[in-house]
């Protein structure tokens, strides 16, 4: 399965 | 975080900054509309919930918990602290037309159909059209205090900024998030219109006032 994108932007 | 990204930040955070202020210097929140002040608080409640559960920077959380408090702040002086001053006869978008269409899509479209994920994209998706019934307001009463202009202008040129950050990531960090940059080219696209007229007449030292 793909990782969802890093959340690190707001 | 490039220059981009960073400077996309700090335009978000001084827009909040001048809603607040203006509000509550001239103790008055005439020609801003409570409706997108409530969905800007809807958008930050439900994209950053991830508060609870990740720690990524002291910026990150910092700027996180800055964006949910002014946003509730500011409804708070709206619909309590200043209530008497709030138009409301003008405030008439529907956003139910907002919220019902982005949920739904929230589900259909995310990258994960977890509860957070789903309402992460949530907020994605309605940042994207929540400034409508703010325009919406100025377009009705065909005029805006030139303070309520520079926020709008600070508020829509972030989401241009983030634009540039993600080509800037997609080329040197491969990185890219189709669901966030679709939703912000929507967003920038909104507010083309009030940039020309912004450009054009706010920077010109003119009041914004819309043709009759």
């Amino acid at each position: 399965e793909e990782e969802t994108p890093l959340k690190d932007e707001l | 975080m490039n220059i981009f990204r960073f400077l996309g930040d700090i335009s978000h955070l001084s827009a909040i900054i001048i809603l607040l202020l203006k509000i509550w210097k001239s103790r008055s929140c005439a020609g801003i509309s409570g409706k997108s002040q409530l969905l800007f608080a809807i958008v930050f409640t439900t994209r950053y919930l991830d508060l609870f559960t990740n720690f990524i920077s002291f910026y990150n959380t910092s700027m996180k918990v800055v964006y949910v408090a002014s946003s509730y702040a500011t409804v708070w002086m709206i619909y309590s602290k200043f209530k008497a001053t709030y138009d409301g006869n003008h405030d008439t978008f529907r956003v139910e037309f907002l919220i019902v269409p982005t949920a739904i899509l929230s589900f259909l479209v995310n990258h994960d159909f977890t509860p957070l994920e789903i309402l992460w994209t949530f907020s994605i998706y309605l940042e994207s059209v929540a400034i409508l019934p703010q325009l919406f307001m100025v377009s009705k009463t065909g005029e805006a205090e030139t303070i309520t202009s520079h926020y709008l202008f600070a508020l829509g040129i972030y989401r241009t900024l983030y634009l540039f950050n993600w080509i800037w990531r997609y080329q040197f960090e491969e990185f890219f998030d189709l669901i966030a940059i679709v939703a912000g080219l929507v967003q920038t696209v909104l507010y083309c219109d009030f940039f020309y007229l912004y450009i054009t007449k706010v920077l010109k030292g003119k009041k914004l006032s819309l043709p009759a």
